[in-house]
């Protein structure tokens, strides 16, 4: 463990229990993307399934256990409790043109052609574009709660973070993984207007809105 | 170097 990867993880765990928050205490979920939330459920049970079996540190299952807790309770919320809230006028990206790109390339490039470590990649692939229902649907209305740019500039951050921490294994634990490396890259890289924009807008103190 | 493997990260 090194600073960028706790650091990383906070601001992981930041993000999900902010738009948690968010959407109980204003008991709305307008302008979150429900398929982003669900693509990111996905994304933890298909990478933590070894939760019981491969025992790493109590860090480690702790943070497993509420990130798929946190996920399916957001979804709940989505979908059940708050559901006239949605918005599923605005979020309206195909998820399957993600899923099943993502699931073919899982089988192609991995590390090892096994159930787990197939699950695990694609998990790895998915995580790089599961923002993308919520970004297309900030650009079709415009604009973003000052909350949900909060949790989405948590969110960029994480991965930001983990490219720090992978070059810092690099360096000094001669670790790399070229399959997260090069996916966290592309994850973070989606970010990069959005986090123009939150610099430049919401941290003066503006509403997050899209230039029309 | 060590490629893949340890599944330590989250």
């Amino acid at each position: 463990m090194n600073i960028f990867r706790l650091v990383g993880d906070l601001s992981h765990l930041l993000a999900i229990l902010l738009l948690l928050w968010k959407i109980w205490k204003t008991r709305s979920c307008a302008g979150v993307s429900g398929k982003s939330q669900i693509m990111f459920g996905l994304v933890y049970i298909t990478r933590y399934l070894d939760l019981f079996t491969n025992f790493i540190s109590i860090y480690n299952t702790t943070m497993k256990a509420i990130f798929i807790a946190v996920a399916i309770a957001t979804i709940y919320l989505i979908y059940f409790k708050f559901k006239a809230t949605y918005d599923s006028n605005h979020d309206t990206f195909r998820m399957e043109f993600l899923i099943v790109p993502v699931g073919g390339l899982a089988f192609l490039v991995n590390h090892d052609f096994t159930a787990l470590e197939i699950l695990w990649t694609f998990s790895i692939y998915l995580e790089s574009v599961a923002i993308l229902p919520q970004l297309f649907m900030i650009s079709k209305t415009g604009e973003a709660e000052t909350i949900t740019s909060h949790y989405l500039f948590a969110l960029g951050s994480y991965r930001a973070l983990y490219i720090v921490n992978w070059v810092y294994r690099y360096y000094f634990e001669g670790f790399f993984d070229l399959i997260a490396i090069v996916a966290g890259c592309v994850q973070t890289i989606l970010y990069c207007d959005f986090f123009y924009l939150y610099v430049t807008k919401v941290m003066h103190g503006k509403k997050l809105s899209l230039p029309a | 170097l060590q490629k893949g493997a340890t599944k330590d990260e989250l």
